[in-house]
């Protein structure tokens, strides 16, 4: 590993980026993802954290532009050079640009845009080229498989010996794999067997079904019925106004006011909680009532007061023609949706206490339920 | 002095690669010829050697295939000695 001449790096805990520019060749939402987990490569391994703002000057800004992009370096079209970054600094300093006449992929197609960003972000920290062609910060690219990516050990060693050691592997608190948490007792448990329960949210998550109420959600497992506080097991989340679960990423997403957060299971993705506008929501919109991910068309429905929005997973970018008037398409489900979600191919919309099980393909309402018809009462 | 049978064997588009990318990625203060004018023999040389040395290719100053195939790689645009 090497490092610029005069060793620069930066003296604060926190390092803030924000990308300006997006490449139309992955979803905007697939390209935060990868951001996030680029810095997480050095995030995990020095004491240093990183924070995406979305407004103003961060340290490290980031576009995607081909030729001519602000700098003296214009790029050179396809192939040649991916992208470059500067050495940490005020200003430009971290700045790090992509040459959009590439074709950013998230697999070994293309030019790898994880393999790439992690590159340019170890140029950003301090590191220069590496002579070992098995180290990242080697000069020329060469894509490996990125499941399971981690920092190579000369660039591990390199970047360490600019900021030290991050003692723990981790940099968020996380709870040991399938911890079962344990139930707390807290200020106001919700009375789960009551004919007028209300859901805040539900969603599928992993084969299992969870309803939200409050601080507090119940988990349906095939034998049984937990009623856990969300926060114990999601730290950063207090109560949950929706929720849904894109399942063939595995990745379920909950949403509070104007923010929303990405889990795994138990585990909290680092990188949020992120602005709901990223889905193209207008600033009017400042709460979601219910959502849910709808397999067979990849679409996503959003629902806000008496309205509805679809959500393309695939594009990452919402259908033309929304909102539309939730009475106008889904007729019989109520004027509103406190809670949504998919079971066994049927979608189950709640207004209120009352619930109807959906069957999408045909457009009609099955049967009328109760909520707490869910809950083993 | 007739040129060198390598060097006949290199087309003038790799050898204008070459240069160009020994520009752009191996020139500091110390080798500014590169920079500013059409690179002599000696000059072209000695940085090629450099940058061979750097990806640990044979050094012999010479474009031949291994280092023009390392040349014409996507790679990253910071400089291989920065300053």
């Amino acid at each position: 590993f090497g490092h610029f001449p005069g060793k620069p790096k930066w003296e604060k805990k926190t390092i803030t980026y924000r990308i300006t520019e997006y490449t139309p060749d992955l979803s905007q939402r697939d390209v935060d993802a990868v951001i996030t987990q680029a810095f997480k490569l050095y995030s995990d391994v020095i004491p240093l954290d990183f924070k995406q703002v979305y407004s103003g000057t961060a340290d490290i800004m980031i576009l995607f532009k081909a030729r001519y992009h602000g700098d003296f370096h214009p790029f050179d079209g396809p192939s040649g050079v991916l992208a470059h970054a500067m050495s940490p600094g005020p200003d430009v300093g971290g700045d790090t640009h992509f040459d959009d006449d590439e074709q950013w992929t998230l697999s070994a197609a293309g030019v790898n845009l994880l393999l790439v960003a992690a590159h340019e972000f170890g140029h950003a920290l301090g590191l220069d080229h590496s002579r070992d062609p098995s180290a990242l910060m080697y000069p020329t690219y060469q894509y490996v498989n990125t499941n399971g990516y981690r920092l190579p050990l000369d660039d591990k060693r390199g970047v360490q010996a600019l900021y030290g050691v991050r003692e723990s592997p981790y940099p968020q608190p996380q709870p040991e794999p399938n911890p079962q948490p344990k139930p707390e007792p807290g200020p106001n448990p919700p009375e789960p067997c009551k004919r007028d329960l209300v859901f805040d949210a539900a969603t599928s998550i992993r084969g299992e079904l969870y309803f939200f109420k409050n601080e507090y959600y119940w988990k349906k497992t095939s034998s049984s019925i937990q009623q856990i506080r969300i926060k114990s097991t999601w730290p950063a989340i207090n109560s949950v106004d929706a929720a849904y679960e894109f399942k063939s990423k595995g990745v379920s997403y909950f949403f509070k006011g104007q923010q929303y957060w990405g889990v795994k299971g138990p585990v909290s993705l680092p990188g949020y909680p992120k602005p709901i506008s990223q889905f193209g929501f207008p600033s009017s919109v400042t709460k979601i009532d219910a959502a849910v991910y709808v397999k067979s068309t990849g679409r996503t429905l959003f629902f806000v007061g008496s309205n509805y929005w679809s959500f393309n997973e695939r594009t990452g970018k919402m259908d033309r023609g929304f909102p539309k008037p939730i009475h106008h398409d889904f007729p019989g489900i109520g004027s509103r949706v406190d809670a949504a979600f998919e079971n066994y191919g049927y979608l189950y919309f709640s207004d209120g206490a009352r619930q109807t099980e959906y069957e999408y393909k045909k457009g009609r309402v099955r049967r009328v339920l109760l909520n707490y018809g869910w809950l083993n009462c | 002095a007739p040129a060198s049978v390598t060097q006949e064997t290199v087309s003038t588009e790799d050898q204008e690669a070459a240069e160009a990318y020994l520009k752009h990625f191996y020139s500091d203060s110390s080798t500014s010829s590169v920079s500013g004018r059409r690179v002599s023999i000696q000059d072209f040389e000695t940085t090629l050697k450099q940058m061979q040395e750097f990806f640990g290719l044979e050094v012999t100053g010479k474009l031949d295939t291994n280092t023009i195939k390392v040349i014409k790689k996507p790679r990253c645009g910071v400089s291989d000695v920065a300053e």
